[in-house]
């Protein structure tokens, strides 16, 4: 059986890409202080087969890859997703008008792969 | 579109819970930022992200104590009639911080007393005075929201001069009134003494009119952080 794909390219290969959250976008401009937006980033692409190293994957992402090979309309492509994320500080008022300065994990895309 | 703004504010209640709030705050008359928060967020930003060794989220560097929020209190406490002259007696405040922002699972790591003045007072004191600065914590308030008489000393300092700027450590206080969920605050007394003239200490006391004002900050550690250190 053939799958219908799209050729793969380098630029639609699993990767992050580049996403400004802005504060003010959201309507939270009024109690964060600061920063006014960050880089957040976000993961995007294919995760085809065969995986290579460079696409972050685990043994069991090849495997799903080779199966989805197989039979592409049974069994989906792994994920794009992040598989490393870094904190960041934010500055803002609480609901008692306090300023906090609080450190949030998890919150910007350094790295994604095939999962 | 009801639909759409239904399914947004849902989102957005899910994200400010995850971020440790009640509401959106919507602050009324916001104070200025403490410039100690500018400080660690400003050298927070500046840190390279892509370091070898990652950041430790849950350890606050500046203050060598683990935890990743830092809440700066103002006091909310009033001043207090002098009473009948002890010494003499320039200043009498209590102090009071509401941490019941704090959330059940935060543990505090540090919390800091800060006093300010105007000014340095290295020009008002002369040789043989000294300001005595007390901190007590009343067990007991009454209906009048006077301290009753049964205090407990947590402080007894004197100086040769003011600074303007003095800092206590008052994390065993800030636990005992997030554990006991009893919190009457602090009393705050300055008083000058060792002067032979009456009038000499007056206008000692005419230094302290510079107290500017008071504010407690608080280090803590959320239960996000405590997880991520236990697998860790």
């Amino acid at each position: 059986r053939s799958a219908q794909h799209p050729p793969i390219t380098l630029s639609n290969l699993c990767r992050p890409r580049r996403l400004y959250i802005s504060f003010s976008d959201v309507g939270w401009e009024n109690w964060i202080i600061a920063p006014q937006g960050y880089l957040a980033n976000y993961c995007l692409g294919e995760c085809p087969f065969p995986l290579t190293a460079e696409l972050n994957s685990t043994n069991h992402a090849i495997l799903q890859t080779m199966v989805h090979s197989l039979d592409p309309q049974g069994t989906p492509q792994p994920c794009c997703v992040p598989v490393r994320l870094s904190p960041i500080s934010i500055l803002y008022y609480d609901n008692s008008d306090n300023v906090v300065l609080r450190h949030y994990a998890d919150m910007v895309v350094d790295e994604c792969g095939c999962r | 579109s009801s639909a759409l703004a239904l399914e947004l504010s849902l989102q957005e209640s899910l994200l400010l819970k995850s971020l440790g709030l009640s509401a959106k705050p919507s602050p009324k008359t916001p104070i200025p930022v403490p410039p100690v928060l500018w400080r660690i967020f400003q050298r927070r930003k500046t840190q390279p992200s892509m370091n070898k060794e990652p950041v430790d989220a849950c350890r606050v560097e500046e203050f060598d104590v683990p935890g990743d929020i830092i809440r700066v209190f103002t006091d909310q406490g009033h001043f207090i009639p002098k009473g009948q002259p002890q010494g003499q007696l320039c200043l009498r405040k209590r102090l009071y911080f509401n941490l019941s922002m704090l959330e059940e699972d935060e543990n505090v790591t540090m919390a800091q007393l800060e006093i300010k003045f105007h000014h340095n007072s290295y020009h008002t004191s002369s040789q043989g005075q000294i300001f005595e600065l007390r901190l007590s914590q009343p067990s007991q308030v009454s209906l009048q929201g006077m301290p009753e008489p049964r205090q407990k000393l947590l402080v007894e300092q004197s100086f040769a001069q003011l600074h303007k700027s003095l800092l206590f450590n008052l994390s065993m206080v800030a636990r005992d009134w997030r554990m006991h969920n009893r919190n009457l605050g602090l009393v705050l007394e300055v008083a000058v003494s060792g002067g032979d003239e009456v009038n000499e200490l007056q206008g000692l006391c005419t230094s302290i009119d510079s107290f500017l004002d008071t504010s407690l900050l608080v280090v803590t550690l959320s239960q996000q952080c405590q997880v991520s250190r236990r697998r860790r």
